[in-house]
């Protein structure tokens, strides 16, 4: 462990929090993908079998269930509690167009051809992607509101924390999974735009995000 | 490879 997979792991779940509070303190899930979240909650799913198989330490194992819980009770507060805000009609991106090639590609590029290891593949590829459909959203209504935006900035945040984790690793311990590091890359490019929305128009302007 | 470090992280 260290300081930035620490300060990676907290900004992760300090994402997971702010939409899980914003959805519940508002009962209302508007402008928020559901699709996104569903596949959030696939990625964790697919990812964290290993809860079965292997112990890490109670700190991986509390983590891995709290993302667990939340991602699914998130998936429950748009589509059934408060589903009369669920905005589908935005909601439009084709999932089938990430899951079909992020499953071929896990089927052929993993560390070993077994069920957990091309899931564990499955769920890096996915979650470099699982954003889109929330981005597309955003694109196509034009504006988020400012307390999405910082879900997101979190969420971006995390993975770009990661990255200089996988550098330091690297550096002290030797340690480079490839999968991870270049799935990690193209996760924070998806960032980038948002970042530059996010520090041009929403810190230094008013609340809400709207495109041009 | 089967690194366990992998699981280490979330």
């Amino acid at each position: 462990m260290n300081i930035f997979r620490l300060a990676g792991d907290v900004s992760h779940l300090v994402a997971i929090i702010i939409l899980f509070l914003k959805i519940w303190k508002s009962k209302s899930c508007a402008g928020i993908s559901g699709k996104s979240q569903v596949l959030f909650a696939l990625v964790f799913t697919s990812r964290y079998l290993d809860l079965f198989t292997v112990f890490i330490s109670a700190y991986n194992t509390i983590m891995k269930l709290v993302f667990l819980v939340l991602s699914y009770a998130t998936v429950y507060l748009i589509y059934m509690r408060f589903r009369g805000s669920y905005d589908s009609e935005n909601d439009s991106f084709r999932v089938e167009f990430l899951l079909v090639p992020v499953t071929g590609l896990a089927f052929l590029e993993n560390y070993a051809f077994t069920p957990l290891e091309i899931l564990w593949t499955f769920s890096i590829f996915l979650e470099a992607v699982a954003i889109m459909p929330q981005l597309f959203m955003i694109t196509k209504t034009g504006e988020a509101e400012s307390i999405t935006t910082h879900y997101l900035f979190f969420l971006g945040l995390y993975r770009a924390l990661y990255l200089a984790n996988w550098v330091w690793r690297y550096h002290t311990e030797g340690f480079f999974d490839q999968i991870a590091v270049v799935s990690g890359v193209v996760q924070t490019i998806f960032y980038c735009d948002f970042f530059y929305l996010y520090v041009t128009r929403v810190l230094r302007g008013s609340g809400k995000m709207s495109l041009p | 490879s089967q690194d366990p470090l992998r699981h280490d992280e979330l």
